[in-house]
């Protein structure tokens, strides 16, 4: 799976996620990426594109779920995403990014690495795989 | 209001011992997608144009498992899948079980602007593609090599399993093999069987 978000200079926020899903899947088998709310979310506040099993993210609501604690809880961007790796996978594996409307990136994953990277306009620039 | 920023991915579950040859591969390819991101945001593209020609990208180059490089299905085929979202009027594209468009997120993305519906699958998306005119290949050309093996490491040791670079030896430690050490399940499946992506 493969995934981008993006906050542009006017603070929109946008999401987009693609992949050819699990080695070995039954044919017709659908994943979380193309579920709105699962794999994939964005909205005034934040855009998410979410990675890894996607029975388990399916289950979460794992993107639209960054988005909710934010509104209902007033969770800053990576407090959120902590947040729901945390408390809402059950025993499901998964990684995901995100960005806020301010400008913020974030990421999280609960397995062994994730293949990552990100950038902001002060200049920050990271690519990483492991913790 | 902060500036812009941007993250890509491309999955989450490493192997441990991924090749350091193969990290570096994705480190670039991660790098260059980012650099791409960076120039279409400095030139003040929109968000949602940018995410669409970041993840065409991650598509096309066969490392990550989307478009070329896909995973396989049990039955060696190629079915893809992707969505978009549009954060100011959270307007949204979703396309399942492509097989012959060459960049799932531009359908999504066309879905999302020139449908009356948010999500198309199957033959119904692939009429969708052929009627907006989106590049059209044969399924072989998602099909590589590398996942040929390891569709066949995945039939031997009987398991469903994400897009897991492994090296072709070591299979056994996310296979059936692990199965016996984890009995919590998903979905009726010995946990381990679904090896992080």
């Amino acid at each position: 799976t493969v995934g981008c978000v993006v906050v542009d200079s006017q603070g929109r926020c946008a999401a987009a996620t693609s992949t050819g899903g699990l080695m070995n899947k039954m044919s017709g088998r659908i994943g979380d990426s193309p579920l709105i709310g699962s794999g994939t979310y964005a909205c005034d506040l934040c855009a998410v594109s979410c990675t890894g099993e996607g029975e388990a993210i399916i289950r979460g609501t794992l993107a639209r779920d960054v988005a909710a604690v934010m509104e209902y809880k007033g969770l800053q961007l990576q407090e959120a995403v902590d947040y729901v790796i945390k408390h809402r996978l059950d025993d499901g594996k998964a990684g995901m990014i995100a960005v806020s409307n301010k400008g913020e990136v974030a990421y999280g994953f609960n397995c062994v690495g994730m293949f990552r990277g990100c950038a902001t306009e002060d200049g920050f620039m990271e690519v990483g795989i492991w913790e | 209001m902060g500036g812009w920023s941007i993250a890509v991915h491309g999955g989450a579950g490493v192997d441990p011992n991924l090749p350091l040859q193969r990290q570096e591969a994705a480190k670039q390819l991660l790098t260059r997608c980012l650099n791409l991101g960076i120039s279409a945001l400095r030139s003040s593209l929109s968000a949602i144009d940018v995410v669409e020609h970041v993840v065409r990208e991650l598509e096309t180059d066969p490392l990550f498992n989307s478009g070329r490089g896909a995973a396989l299905t049990e039955k060696g085929t190629v079915e893809m899948e992707a969505s978009i979202m549009d954060g100011p009027k959270r307007r949204c594209g979703a396309v399942s079980g492509l097989t012959t468009v060459k960049n799932p997120i531009s359908l999504a993305r066309l879905v999302m602007d020139k449908s009356p519906h948010s999500y198309l699958a199957f033959s119904g998306a692939e009429e969708f593609a052929k009627q907006q005119g989106v590049e059209l290949v044969d399924n072989d050309y998602f099909i590589t090599e590398e996942n040929l093996g390891m569709l066949k490491l995945a039939k031997e040791a009987n398991t469903i399993m994400f897009d897991y670079r492994i090296p072709l030896i070591g299979l056994e430690t996310c296979g059936a093999g692990a199965a016996m050490e984890s009995p919590i399940q998903m979905n009726g499946l010995p946990i381990s069987v679904y090896a992080p992506e």
